[in-house]
């Protein structure tokens, strides 16, 4: 059976928005070491690879390894019963058809109770190979999602360049182009304002904008982000 | 359709 807790609910509220977009059903694999999910989008361009690390929850208890099979639409819906504070508890029980929510408010006054009825998932077992990249950026998540939002009133389609000393997203439609250019600031109080470019060689790629829109949603979720970028592999969010 | 074919095994050899 599987037990955790989260002490916000928001945490699981941001993780599917996240997801929702791109994954319709997927298995949580839950074990002793945490919740994964591994799913490719319904078009297969895209994974999505989660892991919740059981750390994350207290308590958290995962007695055999158990594949959730998850509704992601319904799940989202669920989680927008609950308060960002709510503390959340999921459960799964011995060969259990529902996953249960439960989410309690901080002062304890307000309890809600859901059950999601599992579903049978084919999983692949997916995942990103490790690879040395030619370009590795850092950069604030909230910027990343601003330029792939900007850049969409042009195209369907960035090309991200990557040089020595800047990263430069460019967007080029039938009704004009344009361009941002993201410069590395190393003395910045804060570590998520942080914009890094480490380089390997300088690689210039094109991507969809519409999945790095989906990507950008996890922006919610932490500060700064990564894009691993080289020829001929997947661009690594 | 060859892309998402190239993918998936790129992702299978994780």
């Amino acid at each position: 059976m599987l037990e955790a807790r989260l002490p916000s609910a928001v945490t699981l509220k941001k993780i599917i928005d996240a997801v929702k977009e791109l994954v319709q059903d997927a298995n949580f694999d839950c074990n002793d070491s945490g919740i994964a999910l591994q799913a490719m989008d319904s078009s297969h361009v895209a994974l999505v690879a989660l892991l919740m690390r059981a750390e994350g929850f207290d308590p958290y208890r995962c007695d055999r390894n158990i594949a959730l099979g998850i509704n992601f639409a319904t799940l989202a819906k669920v989680m927008k019963c609950a308060g960002n504070d709510d503390n959340l508890t999921i459960k799964a029980g011995e060969d259990a058809d529902v996953l249960s929510l439960m989410f309690e408010s901080t002062n304890s006054d307000r309890i809600s109770e859901f059950d999601i009825k599992l579903m049978d998932v084919d999983a692949d077992h997916l995942g990103i190979p490790e690879t040395d990249y030619s370009a590795t950026i850092k950069m604030p998540s909230a910027e990343f999602q601003r330029i792939c939002r900007d850049l969409s009133v042009m195209s369907e389609t960035v090309t991200i360049e990557a040089v020595k000393d800047a990263v430069k997203f460019i967007a080029s439609g039938d009704t004009g182009s344009g361009s941002i250019t993201v410069k590395p600031n190393q003395a910045v109080d804060k570590k998520d304002m942080e914009v890094t470019v480490t380089l390997q060689e300088p690689v210039k790629l094109a991507f969809s904008l519409k999945y790095l829109n989906h990507f950008a949603k996890a922006s919610t979720l932490a500060g700064s982000v990564t894009l691993s970028l080289s020829d001929d592999v997947p661009l690594m969010i | 359709v060859c892309r998402q074919v190239w993918l998936t095994r790129y992702f299978e050899t994780a």
